[in-house]
């Protein structure tokens, strides 16, 4: 997280740390499943990304030593979005996948689920959401989860801004940005899979309308987010009942 | 003498009859019917010399060494004995008739004759029986030692109870081995009672009744079995079994006390020696029902099923528990309990308890958990239990129409499952709550 806040106990209960096995985010839905970025189970340019590797999920803690300590939930079953490539660097679509955790965790003041978007609104320019994470401050990793605080950026200021970056990244509907080109906050490497969260102020809870996914460097520009009102039932599908 | 071929009837007539007999002439006819039979014989016509005391002409009739007269005369004459119409019946199946004539038939010097006689015989059954005590002179032995019976041609004889008729049809020799009976009541007595019972006897009365049903003994006086002072019943005994027991042996002149022997096979073994003149033993034996005790419930929650005033073999009953209660036979639950009354007058089950139903532990729910309503830990029928969630973190899952203390409502039925009233036995599920941050961010700073 670029030029954020730490945050306290219980400001991001959903937050999760992922090693899948590079550093990622994610955040809890319901209380077994782990919403996370695509990339971070699969990163771009790097085919070949074995089941064998060491997969850790941790959360209920802000402090990243306090958090390591804590038990680990190991993961039943990985599911990564079918329009999910890896083999394309520039192309995020489809950047979303569910882990499945093979026991619930227990809810509390530190661990909570998220909730998922329902409409377009959540995605008006200007709207400010939050975004947090274990990610790079800068050049180094943080000891303890930052956020920052975010607009929503226009659709089209995104677009000129990677059309005069002479950029092949694809920004698709499915994508929204947020940020801006003044704005020294950002997310970074090792926030991805976390998630954009705003106030739904009409129903009192906070909602999740993104999924930390791309960007060019970092703390300068738009940052590029999974748009999950895309992936509702996508979600739901894989969820069940649940 | 003339023998007649044995006939059942016939007729008897003076020679040339009915033209008149010849003088100088005397023949005795032998009348015979069939053994079991006597003669009867009855005169038709009669016409013989007429004389004083029969000395000349006459028919004389005799029958088992007996005279049963002598006859002379004419119808209309005084002279003479007529036999008229009387019948005459031999004892035995014999009758003799003899017809004698003198030299000459004259009256004042004018000769006379007389057309002689015509009888008619027939063979009527002899009661043997009856003539048992002052026996015939053919016969003087009695024909039956014990029972009599005549029929038509003959008869024959039968034995009291405890003898059996011995191969020459008439004696009866003592047997009282083997004696069943199997009504429900009656006397029982030893041979000859109220008279001297014979000696040597082995005898064995057996009672069989009915399962179910019990007999009674009871002796009646006179009771006399040959005893000794000093020692126990050396002489004759009568001993009782019931069901192989030994219910005693007794002899002497006290009769034995009533008896309930509580069972329905009952043997009476009586054994005598040589000698004594005791006049033996009678009892009466009756029989009665074995009723069962009247079931009682243990507890209030136990219930009998259509109660009878009274139980008897084979009859039985059925035992229930008021709603909410388990059916218990120690510590074992049954689904349904019945005994029925046995032979002995016990029930082939004990009554069983009435547990109140016991639903258990409420299953524990996940992210919540449950308190009572009633009663804390109290699990019996009508309990009640609220299950709840874990809140802020979890919700109930509820249908619209529901609430949460509805959906969280448990009550221990009568069948010991905990039951919700809209949902059954499926306890309710604690949904993870989304969204509410129990600290969320915040900026004071504006």
């Amino acid at each position: 997280i670029i030029g954020g806040h730490r945050a306290k106990m219980g400001n991001f209960p959903w937050q999760v740390y992922t090693e899948l096995p590079g550093p990622g985010g994610g955040a809890l839905l319901g209380d077994r499943w782990i919403l996370t970025a695509a990339h971070t189970v699969y990163p771009k340019e790097q085919t070949g990304q074995g089941s064998n590797h060491t997969r850790n999920v941790l959360m209920g803690h802000t402090v990243m030593k306090q958090l390591r300590e804590l038990t680990n939930h190991p993961i039943r079953t990985i599911r990564i979005h079918p329009d999910y490539h890896q083999d394309q660097p520039h192309n995020f679509d489809g950047d979303i996948a569910l882990l499945e955790l093979k026991n619930s965790v227990t809810l509390g003041p530190n661990v909570l689920p998220i909730c998922l978007p329902d409409n377009e609104t959540f995605y008006e320019e200007r709207l400010m959401g939050y975004v947090s994470g274990f990610g790079l401050t800068e050049d180094r990793l943080p000891d303890s989860l930052r956020y920052i605080r975010v607009p929503v950026a226009e659709r089209e200021a995104c677009e000129k801004w990677l059309q005069s970056k002479n950029r092949d990244d694809v920004f698709s509907r499915n994508m929204f940005c947020a940020g801006g080109l003044h704005l020294k906050q950002d997310a970074c490497q090792g926030d991805s899979g976390g998630v954009f969260v705003m106030k739904d102020h009409n129903k009192d809870r906070w909602v999740a309308t993104g999924i930390v996914s791309w960007g060019i460097g970092c703390g300068y520009g738009y940052g590029f987010y999974t748009k999950l009102l895309n992936y509702v039932d996508w979600i739901k599908k894989e969820m069940g009942e649940e | 003498s003339v023998p007649i071929p044995q006939k059942l009837f016939g007729a008897v007539t003076s020679p040339l009859y009915p033209k008149p007999y010849p003088n100088n002439y005397e023949t005795t006819t032998i009348i015979t019917v069939p053994p079991g039979y006597r003669v009867k014989l009855v005169f038709q016509h009669f016409d013989v010399e007429p004389s004083e005391g029969c000395l000349y002409d006459y028919v004389k009739i005799s029958a088992d060494k007996k005279n049963l007269g002598r006859f002379c005369g004419q119808q209309g004459s005084s002279l003479g004995n007529l036999p008229g119409k009387k019948e005459f019946v031999s004892k035995g199946s014999k009758m003799l008739l003899t017809f004698h004539t003198d030299f000459s038939n004259e009256e004042n010097g004018t000769i006379m004759f007389y057309k002689g006689f015509q009888a008619y015989y027939h063979a009527v059954d002899l009661d043997e029986c009856a003539s048992q005590s002052n026996s015939v002179e053919d016969d003087p032995q009695p024909r039956c030692q014990h029972l009599c019976h005549n029929y038509v041609g003959g008869y024959f004889c039968s034995c009291r109870a405890g003898y059996e008729l011995s191969e020459d049809g008439h004696s009866c020799q003592a047997e009282c081995s083997g004696q069943l009976y199997t009504e429900p009541s009656g006397y029982i007595a030893s041979l000859e009672y109220p008279r001297p019972y014979p000696p040597d006897l082995r005898c064995n009365y057996s009672i069989r009744v009915e399962r179910g049903f019990t007999l009674h003994l009871k002796f009646l006086e006179p009771f006399e079995i040959d005893d000794h002072q000093q020692v126990h019943c050396p002489y004759d005994q009568l001993q009782i079994y019931a069901n192989r027991k030994n219910l005693g042996e007794f002899c002497g002149t006290q009769r034995p006390p009533a008896l309930d022997a509580s069972s329905n096979a009952v043997d009476l073994l009586f054994f005598t020696d040589e000698s004594g003149d005791s006049r033996g033993w009678k009892l009466h034996y009756t029989t009665e029902i074995i009723k069962c005790p009247q079931p009682k419930p243990l507890d209030e929650f136990t219930v009998i099923q259509n109660p009878q005033p009274q139980y008897q073999f084979r009859d039985y009953f059925i035992v229930t528990c008021k709603q909410g209660y388990q059916l218990m036979e120690g510590d074992k639950a049954l689904v349904s309990f019945s005994a029925v009354c046995q032979d002995d007058g016990t029930w082939d089950r004990t009554m069983p308890t009435c547990k109140i139903r016991d639903c258990g532990q409420p299953r524990s729910l996940s992210n919540g958990d449950f308190r009572y309503i009633t009663t804390n830990g109290v699990n019996s029928y009508k309990s009640q239990i609220q299950y709840y969630c874990r809140e802020p973190y979890y919700k109930m899952k509820i249908r619209a129409s529901s609430s949460e203390s509805d959906r969280g409502l448990f009550t221990c039925t009568a069948q010991g499952i905990w039951k919700n009233k809209q949902d059954g036995e499926k306890i309710p599920r604690c949904l993870p709550v989304c969204g509410k941050p129990v600290h969320p961010v915040e900026a004071k700073q504006r």
